[in-house]
């Protein structure tokens, strides 16, 4: 059972602040329960999957686009206020039935999304209490995971620092093995210069003692 | 022996290496590897 | 201004949830302000500094342990149960008053760690809904946090597997150069070694010819 609570606010009754509460199996396109609550009241209305396709052929809108736009005007917090608005009506003596309706706003035009009269609720408490037993599950949850997030965060940077480390030392050992073997070589290169160099001497006082014996000869 | 001795001196430099045999890269690794203290 | 919202369930009434509600700037020793609601009526109390002092003074615990105590009692959810109690009694007509108290076990007995007398709000809508709108504020603050975690977290892997990346290049550069190196000083260490061979041939030549010519001579 997926749920979601939010704040609403009559476009009749902007000041009064009402929490919406739309529990749902898989997918909303199958039916939804509505829940409404002023804090000391409670209306519920169970929509079917077949309301919801009377709504959409209604408002000769698609199934799947329908769905769509009840899931931003139902689920989404606050952040759509400019497109999507919501109205709520009472009637009867005791408040029996509430009137919720949800519209979206085009530019200059708005049409109405979908309209629901839900209907009072016995015992008001248990259902507020609840919805807020469901926020707090959901803070728990939150923080639980934001715990595990910033545990993963830390073990990350930690293996980043790491990592830099290792880089930064592989390119040091990089460069220090280049100027060692070029040292290294330098040194027995040196030696067979120095080889060459004795050799060409001698053979340089052979060649001219080879040529004071012709000489001398 | 001094005759050794001087043998080895006239056949490899005081690396090791060898004058006249051509090296490949295991015995030249292997000639670098004895060379310590370079500093 | 700091809130707290945990549920209680009262000893005397354990199948009844309760929702308890802790407000205080700073710190809660220098006073907090009591909620408790069961989802229908509400009551409130504030708690001064000198409450405080006096009720530690009265258990004859330190002020300090005693406000880590209520921390932990008054702050924490659920976690605890097995340490900390509650029960609520309820006094007058309308329940105009409730008796909220809270005890620490241990072991085998248990030592009251504060009882307060809360007075029934008339609006309890009020505070009931600024109750959810706090869980609803917190529940958003703490989305945001973990879609914040979140996308840094994928960062840092994406930062995590370039350098290992660019390590996995290093040490196969490194492998690289050092193949290189060796193979360029092989190549002008043996052309060094070819010219020595042939001076030493040459001086042989050299070297006989003196000797021949000597015996020439």
């Amino acid at each position: 059972m997926e749920k979601k609570v939010r704040r609403i606010y009559p476009v009749s009754d902007p000041g009064t602040t009402y929490f919406l509460q739309i529990a749902w199996q898989k997918d909303l396109c199958t039916g939804f329960d509505v829940t409404l609550t002023d804090g000391q009241s409670a209306w519920i209305e169970r929509v079917s999957k077949e309301d919801i396709s009377k709504e959409a052929a209604d408002i000769e809108m698609e199934q799947e686009k329908y769905t769509e736009e009840l899931r931003k005007v139902l689920l989404s917090e606050g952040g759509l206020t400019d497109t999507y608005s919501f109205d709520i009506s009472k009637e009867g003596i005791n408040e029996d039935f509430l009137h919720f309706s949800y519209e979206k706003k085009l530019k200059d035009l708005a049409f109405r999304l979908g309209s629901l009269k839900l209907q009072r609720v016995s015992s008001p408490a248990e259902v507020i209490s609840k919805l807020i037993s469901y926020c707090l599950d959901c803070i728990a949850g939150l923080h639980a995971k934001n715990n595990h997030l910033q545990r993963e965060n830390k073990i990350l940077l930690s293996d980043l620092t790491d990592l830099q480390g290792k880089l930064q030392k592989c390119v040091e050992a990089k460069e220090e093995l280049e100027t060692d073997l070029y040292t290294r070589f330098i040194l027995v290169l040196n030696e067979k210069k120095t080889k060459i160099r004795n050799l060409q001497k001698c053979l340089k006082e052979a060649e001219e003692t080879v040529v004071e014996d012709t000489q001398a000869r | 022996s001094p005759e050794t001795k001087q043998h080895f001196a006239c056949e490899y430099d005081c690396y090791g290496d060898s004058y006249t045999a051509d090296v490949d890269i295991a015995q030249l690794k292997e000639v670098f590897s004895r060379m310590n203290n370079l500093k």
